[in-house]
């Protein structure tokens, strides 16, 4: 029953897919039930977004927004021909499109608010990445970030100290303490063989790491593979397939509307936008829920290239999928009845020093650590949600690495795959590789981490030096996430998705956000640059009223006839200056000036007395003179002198 | 070098450094914060452009605009990582290097 006139809005096959029903992501019964994402704000960390474009710009959020390649508010995007920046702009399309304009296309959460941060279009540092990811982070909702380090297949890097931070500081502080959402674009390294698993970001455990298939539900040339994919959904593949149909900026050669949005970049907003549904039924979700509902919806589907393994707690995972694709029906009902998951319970072993040589496959080297009862009775931790291992390891060349780690139900997860490209010398120092292929597992037992070389060198060469298990998970008995997927099922009608059912959500925390302005070196030198000239200024104002009331002064005495208001520059007549002057000199009666001037002294009574001391005349003074002839240095104090 | 000339934009182009600060008096305010980074930044030859986003401890120290020859940059350098490796209130510090990142 839903129908819009945008004209692109047949050809979003991802909302809508009438070609092959069910390919898509399930989204228009949830806008039949007026879930569209009122109420939250999702931001693109970007190039910029192009908040004029009349898809944007009835949804844009100013108060979200930032550019920090500029140093303002306004996150417009540079034009670029070389760069592009029209990347942002669709991205933000994708999450929140305004329907019904008779422009392009509609957004999966329609009805959010969208804001842009601009940071990608410049020179980009560890603690621009920290701002950027904790911007407004009482008002923006959730982070989409289609972005990440080089996808060449020989990169490794993620967020920086700084980075890493603020990431952890949003899922504590950000969204009155409910954490922020930050989702990220696996990556398009495919055809390069690069893996998920080398990237930082994607490594994070605050982070939801989205994939990407096509309309076939295939996994798309470009698309990485890694142990830490939550899970994908729709985007472009190979020529044939159909691209993402979305908002584009309309400088330089854009139009306002592609159909040839694609990449993992294109997936991970329609994850951001989903999750906007999400937190729209249920703002209360935390950033903990929002993963795990993702873990608990997401489907999986018959895929020839997928390996699909069922977990312990009945998830499946395949290292291409994740735990499957996003279903927007899914995920909403699911958010709907969502009651939070206990606190995050972790633990972390002892730095594990090995310093044993890794065999040539298929031989290979396995190390092991036991986590007993006793080492989790402290936290409480019993079953797992995400679980990292840093290792230290020399090899000169890295891609030749393999390390698979088993959790203790024998769930294997290859958290380090071999890349071809990658023939760096230094091995891994401190490299964090995650794995969520053992969610909702028992904690407790033994994990193995496997290593080997696949390289073809014909002698042993890398050395594991140490390392390090953590596990994070919670209280949660087996039975627990049995349950609550008993419960999930039992609402996937459809049948809470309405206004009179809502659960209690508990009141968010008041954090203050520091965003006090910033003095930035150009507003200094403004500043500065002002100050000085209203020095000048009033230098220049108050040496021309001191030269004018030496010119009264030497007016004072007036012995006869009219005493004329001694003559005022031109400039300051223009100025309208001259009023703030009183006369000194007067025609009226000697007792009548001093009954007026018995007031408070003003500037000219001041003034006066070291006026007539002065003997430098000048030029005005002889004007003055013309006006009142009879002036003389000596003061009258007789009564029939004329007062000034 | 990292493009910073504050920690909410690109600035002057100098090199910049991120300086993690515990409070030297225990109370950890964020006014005393701020103090004891503008004295750490002016010992050190560096402005403090202000704290990093909400991280809070963490400052942003960029050099004083001004073109210098690259030997008496890493003559500074080295007397900017002295200055802040010796101090009792430095927690972490980094010199802040571009990051390579790619739309995907």
């Amino acid at each position: 029953s839903v129908h819009f006139n945008d004209p692109k809005y047949p050809q979003q096959w991802h909302l809508n897919n009438r070609r092959s029903p069910g390919r898509d992501i399930n989204v228009t019964g949830v806008w039949e039930r007026n879930v569209t994402g009122r109420g939250v704000t999702v931001v693109v960390v970007d190039d910029g977004v192009e908040h004029t474009i009349q898809d944007i710009a009835p949804n844009y959020s100013p108060e979200g927004s930032y550019d920090l390649n500029s140093n303002d508010p306004d996150p417009m995007p540079h034009p670029d021909v070389e760069n592009g920046n029209h990347h942002g702009t669709r991205c933000a399309g994708e999450i929140a499109a305004v329907p019904n304009n008779s422009f392009c296309a509609v957004g999966v959460a329609y009805g959010s608010r969208i804001a842009g941060i601009r940071v990608l279009d410049g020179p980009l540092t560890d603690s621009m990445e920290a701002v950027a990811f904790n911007k407004h982070y009482q008002i923006n909702d959730i982070y989409s970030c289609s972005w990440g380090p080089d996808d060449d297949g020989k990169t490794v890097d993620g967020p920086h100290q700084l980075g890493k931070a603020a990431l952890q500081h949003g899922v504590i502080a950000g969204r009155q303490g409910f954490g922020s959402i930050f989702v990220v674009a696996s990556g398009n390294g495919g055809q390069h063989n690069d893996n998920c698993n080398y990237d930082g970001y994607a490594n994070s455990i605050y982070t939801v790491t989205i994939g990407a298939v096509d309309e076939e539900g295939r996994m798309p040339f470009y698309a990485e593979e890694c142990a830490s994919m939550l899970a994908v959904t729709f985007s472009g593949g190979d020529k044939m397939l159909r691209s993402i149909v979305t908002t584009d900026w309309d400088l330089q050669k854009g139009t306002g509307c592609t159909e040839g949005h694609t990449g993992t970049s294109a997936a991970a907003p329609l994850a951001a936008g989903m999750i906007a549904l999400m937190l729209q039924v249920r703002p209360c979700l935390t950033w903990r829920d929002v993963q795990h509902i993702i873990v608990f919806t997401a489907t999986r589907y018959e895929d020839r290239r997928a390996e699909w393994v069922t977990n312990e707690a009945g998830f499946s995972h395949s290292h291409q999928h994740g735990f499957g694709l996003l279903n927007a029906w899914r995920l909403v009902n699911a958010a709907k009845i969502w009651t939070s998951v206990p606190y995050l319970a972790s633990y972390v072993s002892p730095v594990l020093k090995e310093n044993k040589a890794i065999p040539q496959s298929p031989r290979s080297l396995e190390v092991l650590w036991n986590v007993s009862r006793m080492d989790l009775e402290m936290s409480g931790l019993k079953t797992l949600e995400h679980v990292a291992v840093t290792v230290s390891i020399t090899h000169p060349r890295r891609g030749s690495l393999e390390l698979k780690l088993f959790c203790p139900s024998g769930m294997m997860s290859l958290i380090g795959a071999p890349r071809s490209m990658d023939s760096d010398p230094n091995g891994f120092n401190d490299w964090t590789f995650s794995t969520v292929r053992c969610w909702g597992e028992r904690a407790r037992g033994t994990y193995r981490l496997v290593i080997r070389d696949v390289g073809d060198e014909s002698f042993q060469v890398g050395i594991l030096r140490q390392w390090q298990l953590t596990l994070y998970g919670s209280v949660w008995s087996a039975v627990d996430i049995r349950d609550r997927q008993r419960l999930l099922e039992s609402a996937m009608s459809g049948k809470y998705l309405h206004d009179d059912f809502a659960l209690p959500c508990p009141p968010g925390l008041k954090i203050p956000e520091e965003d006090g302005y910033t003095i930035t070196p150009n507003t200094l030198k403004t500043l500065v640059l002002v100050g000085c000239f209203t020095v000048f200024w009033t230098v220049y104002y108050m040496l021309e009223v001191y030269l004018s009331q030496r010119n009264v002064a030497s007016n004072q005495v007036c012995r006869s006839g009219p005493c004329h208001w001694p003559h005022r520059s031109r400039k300051a007549k223009e100025e309208g200056t001259e009023l703030e002057s009183v006369p000194l000199c007067s025609s009226k009666d000697p007792d009548e000036v001093e009954t007026e001037s018995r007031g408070p002294p003003t500037t000219s009574d001041l003034l006066a007395p070291d006026l007539l001391e002065q003997g430098d005349w000048s030029l005005s003074q002889n004007k003055s003179a013309l006006d009142c002839p009879h002036q003389h240095l000596d003061v009258p104090h007789g009564k029939e002198e004329q007062i000034c | 070098l990292a493009g910073t000339g504050g920690p909410d934009g690109q600035g002057t182009g100098g090199p910049s450094w991120a300086v993690h600060l515990e409070s030297l008096e225990g109370d950890g305010e964020e006014e005393t914060l701020e103090q004891q980074a503008d004295a750490l930044a002016q010992a050190a030859g560096l402005v403090n452009a202000g704290r990093i986003g909400e991280l809070q401890g963490h400052y942003l120290f960029v050099q004083p605009a001004g073109h210098r020859p690259a030997l008496e940059v890493e003559a500074i350098r080295q007397q900017v990582e002295a200055v802040l490796a010796g101090h009792e209130a430095v927690r972490w510090h980094s010199e802040q290097r571009l990051l390579r990142r790619a739309k995907r």
